[in-house]
């Protein structure tokens, strides 16, 4: 056995798969998991999907732990399907969002990136894949995505922790994240990722100093975002396109399901500024996920909203 | 293989004022094994950005130097790395 899962605590894999199961059977009429893919370890890639059953409708995909060490970002997607199964036919947001809209949640995107952080080495990134002609192991999935991909030459070395991978995609998690997302774009009007940390709200592009066409539309619900998120601790988050904000990434998810067609892609940076960094106590995973969540729905209900 | 540990281990912030010191950042990661926090690797780092980096017990007295011979700000967000992974399981069990 596992072990007790817990919404104030970080969770192991085994944990967190355990905690998948145990959702499908509390909330069958609401919660599904979906398979999309293994690791090169062959540990499998879950999707959970919240919302009616069998319908198609707007959806969000959100994902989690794309990098190994962001403790955080997983248990944030572990809160949000808690709230969301918890608070719905209770909280009026929530019920609409989830009576209009589904959403796709990837818990751990990373696994045995995840795992290896958990077992050997807490400082992980990458996931665990071997390279060829080179002795350093592991690919960072947030470079690995077909964006821009071979515009920045310090991604070129195995040994790096930003390595980009032998080519776009090449990783097994990349691919089976994008064959998924590609197989419903027709339904996913919002793309969200996870990270920790520094406290940003970040939108495209990382690989130019280009702006979306849409970048007023973007620049206001982040502001908007990051506002109605500092209303519950006065945790202060920037926001901005990712080149000018954080730094210039290329080969970055949220840049690829931008130019895919997901007009509204976003990626939170959260707790802390670098007291903790990558080690936010779990006495702050709590609040850190309370006012996430504040800007996670305030982000689903203008989606709701403005788009078809 | 046994789980690594962090003993001693060190997070420096270094702010650099100008491209200069901006330099001295990328060279002491050509000679010194650093973890970059943020930025993601040492070609992001630029004058005025705060860079947070980790460095091993080993190596943090000479990076200390590094920066004090080059008058840079710095400050230690972390002594000791272990310490910190350790605190981090700081709510208990139900």
């Amino acid at each position: 056995t596992p072990g007790r899962h817990s919404y104030a605590k970080y969770n192991n894999w085994e944990k967190i798969v355990a905690w998948t199961e145990k959702m499908m059977d509390k909330h069958p009429e609401m919660v599904s998991r979906i398979k999309i893919g293994s690791t090169v370890e062959n540990n499998p890639l879950y999707v959970l999907k919240i919302g009616k059953k069998n319908e198609k409708r707007k959806a969000i995909f959100m994902d989690c732990g794309i990098h190994a060490r962001e403790w955080v970002s997983p248990a944030f997607c572990q809160w949000f399907v808690y709230q969301a199964t918890k608070t719905y036919g209770r909280n009026k947001i929530m019920t609409k969002l989830l009576d209009r809209m589904n959403f796709y949640i990837l818990p751990v995107f990373n696994v045995d990136g995840y795992i290896w952080s958990w077992t050997k080495n807490r400082m992980w990134r990458k996931n665990r894949s071997k390279n060829q002609n080179s002795k350093c192991i592991g690919t960072d999935l947030n470079r690995n995505f077909n964006a821009s991909w071979n515009s920045i030459s310090d991604t070129k070395n195995p040994c790096a922790e930003n390595y980009r991978g032998s080519a776009p995609e090449s990783e097994k998690e990349t691919k089976a994240v994008t064959d998924f997302i590609r197989s419903h774009l027709n339904e996913i009007k919002v793309y969200i990722t996870f990270h920790s940390y520094s406290q940003m709200l970040l939108f495209p592009y990382g690989y130019t100093s280009k702006l979306p066409p849409n970048h007023d539309v973007l620049a206001k619900v982040a502001k908007i975002g990051t506002d109605v998120l500092s209303t519950r601790y006065e945790t202060r988050y920037t926001y901005g396109p990712i080149k000018s904000t954080i730094y210039p990434t290329s080969g970055s998810s949220l840049d690829w399901a931008y130019d895919l067609g997901i007009k509204y892609t976003f990626a939170f940076e959260l707790r802390d500024k670098g007291k903790y960094g990558f080690l936010l106590p779990e006495s702050q995973i709590k609040p850190t996920c309370r006012e996430t969540m504040l800007a996670v729905k305030f982000i689903a209900k203008y989606i709701l909203k403005h788009t078809s | 293989i046994a789980p690594v540990r962090f003993d001693r281990e060190k997070v420096f912030r270094v702010k650099p004022q100008d491209e200069k010191q901006a330099d001295i950042i990328k060279d002491l990661a050509k000679t010194n094994e650093l973890d970059f926090w943020y930025p993601s690797a040492t070609h992001h780092v630029a004058a005025n950005m705060t860079v947070d980096f980790r460095v091993s017990e080993k190596e943090s007295q000479a990076i200390q130097s590094a920066l004090d011979q080059n008058n840079m700000h710095y400050e230690i967000l972390i002594h000791d790395l272990q310490e910190e992974i350790e605190k981090q399981f700081d709510v208990k069990e139900d």
